[in-house]
């Protein structure tokens, strides 16, 4: 006798139903008020492609065996980052796998967190994807060095939620045909302190190894940094990331292949960070 | 309720209707409790419906059972649920004060996945466990 019962009558909902069912929504998503993206001079948001596939394989995962979203991080040789289980997407994602497979994420230095398998994507209880608040593209410092400034406002995280994992991700297209075959070294950098008239101090966080001919997204995970800019917003002065060829000379990123905030959206450079519930967000009695 | 009427003949002796004394007959019962029978509606929260289709990308909707009325639902492999409810029913009726009937509450619940935009339009997917009902039975 669990059946549905026929009986019942659809019907479209009134307007107080609608403004009820509203507001018992917003306070299970535990939001103050329905949010108003793309409000005007807002720009669009640069991982919407991305963050849909991840809901694919989240809903997909809840419907069938646990989803195996596994970054297999680099320690140093060839081990590679594959996402194995993870619905080849139409953008970026078959490009990224097939890096993984033509470059190995070698690194000369010991990175800052060893990446290791885990779960992350079923584990997480929410994942964000962060607008690039960088506005003027600097692209030569002081000392004569190409690079490209990257910011993210994490003070918009709900309350209560930890980074288990962040990911700054960039595209990078065939490089400029003058660099032939070429080894390109691609770094990305934690900005410690800026001055008026001369480089900022930077942290070497994680950089990859490419050729001049790889296309696909590139993945660098930041998540020491993210937990850092969580707690610390005011150190937050964003990320510089650089090219250099194989003999250290400092290339512009563009004619390296790399992405930047005016190619096309899909392929847009973002950050990603996964979260897991600190605390357990009890809603208010209705 | 037996009881009840036992009561209620001793306290006046003079109703020596038939009816009163008769046992409540499962047709009684079944008759008296069919209003209750067990139902289980699906309620589908449409967020286009909503107006919301701005901001929350996935999913369009999501569909929730809710029950009412009594039902009775496998428990296990020896305890079916037909053998639940007439063992339940019996003690209930014995102790209605104590034991109740059984009824019918969500016994199986699924996670819903949300995929919008905030504010800033950064893009959120966030993963609510035990948000959905699924299922039906005794609790």
């Amino acid at each position: 006798d669990n059946h549905v019962h026929s009986s019942f009558i659809y019907r479209r909902l009134r307007n107080h139903e609608r403004r009820e069912i509203q507001r018992e929504i917003l306070s299970i998503l535990g939001l103050p008020h329905r949010p108003r993206p793309f409000a005007p001079g807002k720009q669009a948001s640069s991982a919407p492609l991305f963050m849909l596939d991840l809901y694919n394989a989240m809903t997909n995962e809840e419907d069938s065996e646990e989803l195996e979203y596994s970054l297999k991080g680099s320690i140093a040789g060839d081990s590679r980052g594959i996402r194995k289980g993870y619905p080849a997407s139409p953008n970026g994602y078959s490009q990224r796998i097939q890096l993984s497979r033509m470059t190995p994420l070698t690194t000369q230095n010991p990175p800052l967190a060893s990446l290791h398998d885990t779960n992350f994507l079923s584990d997480a209880d929410m994942v964000m994807s962060f607008v690039n608040l960088v506005e003027r593209d600097k692209d030569f410092s002081h000392q004569r060095r190409h690079y490209k400034e990257f910011r993210f406002d994490l003070t918009q995280i709900p309350r209560g939620e930890a980074v288990t994992a962040a990911e700054f991700r960039i595209y990078k297209d065939r490089s400029n045909s003058r660099f032939g075959n070429e080894t390109i070294q691609i770094s990305i950098y934690q900005i410690i302190k800026d001055y008026p008239n001369r480089d900022a101090d930077l942290f070497l966080l994680d950089s990859r190894k490419a050729q001049a001919s790889d296309v696909g997204w590139f993945v660098f995970d930041i998540t020491a940094t993210s937990n850092h800019w969580v707690i610390n917003p005011h150190n937050n002065l964003g990320l510089q990331l650089c090219a250099e060829t194989g003999d250290g000379r400092s290339i512009n990123v563009k004619s390296a292949g790399l992405i930047g905030r005016h190619g096309p959206q899909s392929k847009q450079p973002f950050m990603v960070a996964f979260f897991k519930a600190s605390e357990v967000l009890f809603r208010s009695v209705r | 309720a037996a009881n009840n009427k036992r009561k209620n003949q001793n306290r006046n002796k003079s109703s020596s209707h038939q009816e009163s004394s008769r046992m409540p007959s499962v047709g009684d019962y079944n008759a008296s409790e069919q209003k209750q029978a067990c139902k289980k509606h699906e309620l589908y929260v449409s967020f286009r419906d909503l107006g919301w289709q701005d901001w929350i990308i996935a999913p369009e909707g999501y569909a929730a059972f809710y029950c009412d009325g009594e039902c009775s639902f496998p428990l296990n492999a020896h305890m079916n649920a037909t053998n639940h409810a007439i063992v339940q029913t019996l003690v209930h009726l014995m102790f209605p004060d104590h034991v109740p009937k059984p009824c019918c509450a969500p016994t199986k619940l699924n996670a819903i996945s949300v995929l919008y935009f905030d504010d800033s339009s950064n893009v959120i997917l966030k993963k609510y466990r035990n948000m959905v009902v699924r299922s039906c039975g005794c609790h």
